[in-house]
């Protein structure tokens, strides 16, 4: 029975495809069966994984009602790809009937093929993100100690809990974690309290430090584990695994 | 006669809210008369411009079709702030007549009394950033110099073609620049040389160096020229505009 996890801000630029590609792929490393789902019209997740040019993606599969497309693109690790496509399925599903299950009768017949499944949302609380929280188990946030991205930790609570109310009533968040993170800045310590007073345990130990090669991987379709096992980036995900591990 | 610029990237965190705010602000110091628009449902350009709690915002005039609401904040500066309802007005508007020219609708009667009329638009090629590309005379596309935000700007592009093609024909890029720059790193510069060749004259020769003021500003309601006038991030954002008013 897998484990279902999103991974959503609607905070732009926050390190959510840089976080579910490498905890996916480091999940897998581990010998867990995991399949990554791209549910973001600008199919980054896809692109850094070294996909291009696919011919099926999600949009098909929420457009035609066909199964989702499995790619495989490592051991133990496959990809449900996304194209721009999807930003006219927003439009399109709003009219239809539960519109915000579409994803989740789509994932039925696939989920227990897997160890661990996880969704790379696109930076807004919309329909797309919407499907993707309501077959969720748990929620990763990834979050930038920037002003901006504190001031809209509200909203992804209060998407959370109309989500839990309507459709998803276990669903709760795993962990809050930062990243981009320079430890030494004031900025980022000043935010780092406010984040903790506001999730209390929710925030978890390990952060995500800038870190160079994170930025360089996506160009040659690798996960950090892959591209520069002994940077910064690798030790940083390979302790986040870890922990996320003793919280769900 | 006002000049009316979109600010635009569908990539997250890559400076939009950063660069419309200083952007306006620095035209508005040098005494043009200068109105804002937040049609971003994180209104993070109302935060950060310190506005909190506002009654009216940019949701009411597009559901209930009444005039934009304009705030004063600053001198020459004014703005319409947005909330996170917008994020139901894309649902909404879509089923509507003619939903690409709403905000064109509503800006005509109040154009004429500003120079410039700045969007900062959220990140994604949505009904929202097509209303504010409609009444746009020019664009302004921040870009950071990672590979996820090279690969998407075949799609900004592509969208563009799409505004121009069926509602403004005279829509054009005024500029394309780097942000969170850091011209030592060599993905930077390999990425630079990218753009270069894709957009060539259109990409700027200023660019924006990473500056911790910027990220401070916005936590206590301030542009960078009245928060940090002798840092890289006031210098950068001045010569942007002196290099921004050559182009338009
Ligand atoms: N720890 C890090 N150190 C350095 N660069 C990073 C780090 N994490 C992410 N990046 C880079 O920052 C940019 C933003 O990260 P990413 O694209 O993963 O964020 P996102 O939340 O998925 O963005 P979007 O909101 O557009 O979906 C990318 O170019 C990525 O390579
Ligand atoms: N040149 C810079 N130096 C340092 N920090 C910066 C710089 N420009 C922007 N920032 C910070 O980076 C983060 C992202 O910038 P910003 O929010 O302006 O991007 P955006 O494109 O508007 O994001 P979104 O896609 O969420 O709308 C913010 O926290 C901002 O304070
Ligand atoms: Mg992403
Ligand atoms: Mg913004």
């Amino acid at each position: 029975m897998a484990t279902v996890i999103s991974v959503i801000n609607h905070k732009g630029g926050t390190g959510k495809t840089t976080s579910t590609l490498n905890i996916g792929a480091g999940l897998a490393h581990r010998g867990k069966k995991v399949l990554l789902i791209d549910i973001d019209p600008q199919a980054n997740l896809t692109e850094g994984l070294g996909v291009r040019d696919n011919p099926d993606t999600i949009y098909d599969s929420l457009s035609k009602n066909i199964p989702l497309p499995v790619i495989p693109v490592g051991e133990n690790l496959s990809l449900v790809p996304s194209s721009l496509d999807l930003v006219g399925v927003e439009l399109e599903l709003v009219s239809k009937m539960s519109r915000e299950t579409f994803v989740k009768k789509l994932l039925a017949p696939i989920k227990d093929d897997y160890d661990f499944i996880l969704f790379d949302c696109p930076p807004s609380l919309g329909l797309l993100t919407i499907n993707a929280l309501v077959p969720s188990d748990v929620i990763l946030i990834p979050l930038e100690a920037e002003y901006y991205a504190y001031r809209g930790i509200d909203r992804i609570v209060g998407i959370i809990k109309n989500v839990r109310e309507h459709f998803n009533p276990e669903l709760k968040i795993a962990g809050v974690f930062l990243t981009k993170c320079n430890p030494q800045r004031i900025l980022t310590k000043d935010i780092r309290d406010s984040v903790k007073q506001y999730f209390g345990a929710n925030l978890l130990d390990t952060y995500i430090r800038v870190n160079v090669s994170l930025a360089e991987a996506p160009a040659v379709g690798k996960d950090i584990f892959s591209y520069a096992p002994d940077s910064n980036g690798a030790t940083d995900y390979g302790k986040l695994i870890d922990e996320i591990l003793t919280k769900i």
